[in-house]
């Protein structure tokens, strides 16, 4: 084990940068965000502003949450909800230059962490999969 | 960085035990099953027969799949469709005397995976949120 060249990896080398990450934007009914995930196969994708800030994060349990009525699930009102009504803002966030260490800790309670720079702008986001991914390549004996 | 602790450690160690596990079962109509999903706010969880065996992964994801459709989410459909005809049945398992390693690698590619033992029998999940936490531990300096 080399824990030096592990551990100066930075959150910038792995994450995925922005252009390849599905996301919504917060003015956007929940009826679109929904599609959005059901299309996009992800249980929860970044909310956007219009200038690109990292805004939330909106997921299928919180829109389900929304509709769920006493009967059924009310699905009728999905366009009557909006993204940032109920996306979750209490979202740690990285900066490209942050290191393994402060990288492997926004994770564990988080399946991905955003990555934004010192103004706010999205960057791309950082997975569980790119740091266990790292942690294999590197713990091998 | 202490190496071989950590190598050492088992799933058995690491995992969900049974008991804390929400669960559903092989002839649960989707509807249930969504319902169990979104109660236990969970992406996705273990399908188990009447005899406890593990038999695949239900998550929200193939559920509204499976009712998207032309013009709307077809919610109605969810009490005709019942959990073994859309689960997801490749996933991988381990034991509980497989080492770190081992689980590393298996929880690369799968948010979490299902620990059983020699009879195919359900012992709990080991999540990559326990894997992260042990590495965590370890590769303090
Ligand atoms: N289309 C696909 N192809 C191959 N594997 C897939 C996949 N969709 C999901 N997975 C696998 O399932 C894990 C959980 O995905 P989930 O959508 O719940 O959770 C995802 C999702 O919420 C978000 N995410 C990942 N990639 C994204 C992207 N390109 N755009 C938006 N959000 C993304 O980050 C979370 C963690 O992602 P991570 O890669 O660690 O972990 C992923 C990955 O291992
Ligand atoms: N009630 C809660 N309290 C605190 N944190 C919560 C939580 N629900 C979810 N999380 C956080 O969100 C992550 C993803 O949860 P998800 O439900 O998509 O994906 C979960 C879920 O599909 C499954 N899972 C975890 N615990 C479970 C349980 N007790 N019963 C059934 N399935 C479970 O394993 C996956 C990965 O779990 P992991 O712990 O690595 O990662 C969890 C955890 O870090």
């Amino acid at each position: 084990i080399k824990p030096l060249p592990l551990l100066n990896l930075t959150a910038g080398s792995m994450m995925i940068s922005s252009e390849k990450v599905a996301h919504v934007q917060l003015n956007n009914p929940l009826e679109h965000a929904l599609l959005i995930l059901v299309k996009s196969g992800y249980s929860a994708v970044p909310v956007l502003d219009m200038h690109y800030k990292f805004k939330g994060i909106i997921g299928k349990t919180v829109i389900l949450n929304n509709v769920l009525g006493i009967e059924r699930f009310e699905m009728e009102r999905l366009s009557d909800i909006t993204v940032s009504e109920v996306m979750n803002v209490e979202v740690p966030s990285v900066k490209q230059s942050d290191h393994f260490l402060t990288c492997l800790k926004s994770v564990i309670d988080h399946p991905f962490v955003c990555v934004v720079d010192q103004d706010g702008y999205f960057d791309g986001i950082l997975t569980r999969r790119a740091i266990l991914k790292e942690m294999n390549k590197y713990i091998h004996i």
